[in-house]
């Protein structure tokens, strides 16, 4: 199945 | 000190309605370009980034950075006290333990006054790359919303795919599947319903449909939605809101098979 990612493995923090 | 004025109380409500249930506790950052808010859902799977800009207030002044840290749920009890064409004035001390609402009716003598306790909020702030969107889907709102509400009867995520032929929403769920597929629509008489699909190359992801219809709370901000989309980086649903002001939501995709 699939499985949902985080937002944060996309956008690192500033 | 910050003092920012709004032609209508309405604005503020629906922004707040359509976020509240995503985040709870947020800072609105406020500088002379405007008030901007970024935060994440408890899960870290959506984004909300908003920003109005100093432009959609009239008058505005925010002489230095200010940090409102806010809790929605009290936004939400005391914007429940303005009138949607209410004028709204917020102002904030420039170390303020409260921020200031004042509503006045624009067509009587009434003057509502409240203050909300401002919260520490710690929040982690994240860069958002410029994306070149490999897809960009430009809808009414209501037929977006209502896609992700049909579809959520019949399963948890949906894929979008879009290819020169169209956008289409599938999904796949215990009791069968469904999809909806719209094709680039121009009407000229009903610019309102027009369908625009920008592609430079196919596009087919998976999200979640909980978050999705989240989103579309956002609806009655504005006629048409943005859904943006590149293979492996999260959906962007936006709302244009007047004076180049937004509402986006980012959305993590759901990956693997």
């Amino acid at each position: 199945a699939r499985h949902q990612t985080n937002i944060t493995s996309y956008f690192c923090p500033r | 000190m910050l003092e920012a004025r709004l032609e209508q109380a309405e604005l503020l409500k629906k922004v707040v309605d359509a976020i509240k249930d995503l985040v709870q506790d947020c800072n609105f950052d406020c500088n002379d370009s405007g008030v901007a808010l970024q935060a994440m859902d408890n899960s870290h799977v959506a984004l909300v980034s908003m920003m109005l800009k100093s432009e959609a207030f009239s008058p505005f002044r925010c002489d230095r950075n200010i940090a409102l840290g806010i809790n929605l749920s009290s936004l939400t009890k005391v914007l429940r006290c303005a009138q949607n064409n209410d004028i709204l004035t917020v102002k904030a001390e420039d170390a303020p333990d409260v921020v200031n609402l004042m509503f006045e009716s624009s067509d009587s003598d009434r003057l509502s006054e409240y203050d909300i306790k401002l919260m520490d909020i710690d929040q982690e702030h994240l860069g958002i790359p410029e994306t070149e969107y490999a897809a960009t889907v430009t809808m009414p709102s209501p037929e977006f919303q209502r896609i992700c509400r049909d579809l959520s009867a019949l399963s948890e995520s949906v894929s979008i795919e879009c290819t020169k032929e169209g956008v289409k929403f599938a999904c796949n769920g215990d009791i069968g599947s469904g999809a909806v597929t719209l094709r680039s629509h121009s009407d000229v008489e009903n610019p309102d319903q027009n369908i625009k699909i920008d592609l430079t190359e196919p596009v087919a992801l998976t999200f979640s449909l909980k978050y999705l219809s989240n989103f579309c709370k956002a609806s009655g901000l504005a006629k048409s939605v943005n859904i943006c989309l590149s293979n492996e980086v999260p959906l962007l649903v936006e709302y244009g809101l007047a004076a180049n002001s937004y509402l986006r939501f980012y959305l993590a995709p759901k990956i693997g098979d």
